[in-house]
């Protein structure tokens, strides 16, 4: 699959959606 | 030797895609004649030695089977239930001395802890949850999620299982509003915890916090997925779900699992890989396993199908045997077995 498509990928995502998230 | 105990039957050779990787070893005979509904394998103390059993559930029944010598197993232990059936095993990963099982109809209605004490102090069984539960996953640390539904909204709760079989410790996760299918637990991220919803959609919770990370649609062409596997690599998540409302015939073969690839960072999501039964072959999903790189499934046409994940392709057929259609199949997890029921209460070890 092209990767393209899924857009800018971050390796730390778990931690970076954790930060983001409401407690 | 009584009944209880196993035995190999001759079953017939299979001209079918390397039936060389599939070695019949044992068959494992239930005397009650009552309604077979699931198999698991787990680790049990006896006399100090920890051994790899393999649990059987029927209707009204859990058992126990210890190994004897090599292939044989002898039954040592049974949980009876008279008022609720036995729905499914709840397979804990990395325990000992411990089954749990799901009880209901339609719905789960109660999820128990099942414990082996000789001594009058304790019981065998352990009432973990009760209610009108939809999906059940056993994770890692003694620990069960449970998704249940109140009059308003939806609870998703994690409970810790102490020694003696009652619940140490509770956790809710942030609820959700549709309902939960099933949940998996994200190979190699132990704080991770995904769910597949009835609204085609995939959602992630972080189990230390209980946040509810993201909310990510999967398209209409994932309708009423199960997950089955789940493993993030490269700051991409990989999903391996199956599809019982799937349609039997697409352009390259029926489709029984997929791979798909999700970036949680955007919730965009794609197709990577489709698992599809060889040509001439025909059914869909009606029940499975993945263990590692393999996946395993009880065919509508009464068939086992075993795929490599990594290869992409059908390995292994095991046609109905004894005139009786296959009713579900797990892998082992504490082995290389391929654990295969039959309704009428016969197990195979394959």
């Amino acid at each position: 699959c092209n990767q393209a498509d899924l857009g800018p990928i971050s390796i730390n995502w778990f931690e970076e959606l954790s930060s983001e998230a409401p407690p | 030797h009584s009944i209880e105990q196993t035995e190999i039957t001759d079953v017939p050779a299979y001209d079918t895609l390397n039936p060389g990787n599939l070695q019949l070893v044992s068959k494992l005979k239930n005397p009650s004649g009552s309604c077979s509904v699931d198999v698991s394998a787990t680790w049990w103390e006896i006399a100090g030695v920890k051994e790899p059993c393999i649990v059987t559930a029927c209707e009204y029944a859990v058992s126990l089977w210890k190994p004897l010598d090599i292939w044989q197993w002898e039954k040592m232990y049974s949980w009876h239930f008279t008022e609720i059936p036995v729905l499914q095993i709840v397979p804990m990963p990395d325990v000992c001395n411990l089954v749990c099982v799901a009880l209901g109809s339609l719905e789960i209605r109660e999820i128990r802890a099942l414990l082996c004490f000789s001594d009058a102090k304790n019981e065998n069984q352990v009432l973990l949850n009760s209610g009108n539960i939809q999906a059940v996953l056993g994770l890692t640390k003694r620990r069960l999620v449970s998704s249940s539904r109140t009059l308003c909204d939806q609870q998703v709760e994690i409970v810790t299982i102490a020694e003696d079989g009652g619940s140490k410790e509770k956790q809710f996760l942030m609820p959700v509003e549709e309902t939960i299918q099933t949940f998996a637990e994200v190979q190699g991220m132990q704080e991770a915890l995904l769910g597949t919803t009835i609204m085609n959609n995939i959602v992630i919770w972080n189990l230390k916090t209980g946040q509810l990370l993201k909310k990510m649609p999967i398209g209409d062409s994932y309708q009423a997925s199960i997950c089955h596997k789940a493993y993030s690599e490269m700051g991409l998540l990989f999903v391996v779900l199956s599809h019982p409302c799937a349609k039997e015939k697409e352009p390259s073969g029926s489709p029984v699992f997929q791979l798909i690839v999700i970036n949680p960072k955007t919730a965009l999501s794609m197709g990577v890989m489709l698992y599809c039964l060889p040509q001439g072959q025909a059914g869909r999903f009606l029940e499975g396993d993945v263990k590692d790189n393999f996946a395993a499934a009880v065919l509508t046409s009464g068939t086992i199908a075993i795929w490599d994940l990594l290869l992409g392709h059908c390995t292994a057929l095991l046609p109905p045997i004894s005139d009786q259609n296959w009713s579900f199949v797990k892998w082992s997890g504490t082995d290389s077995h391929l654990l295969a029921g039959q309704k009428d209460g016969n197990i195979f070890v394959y």
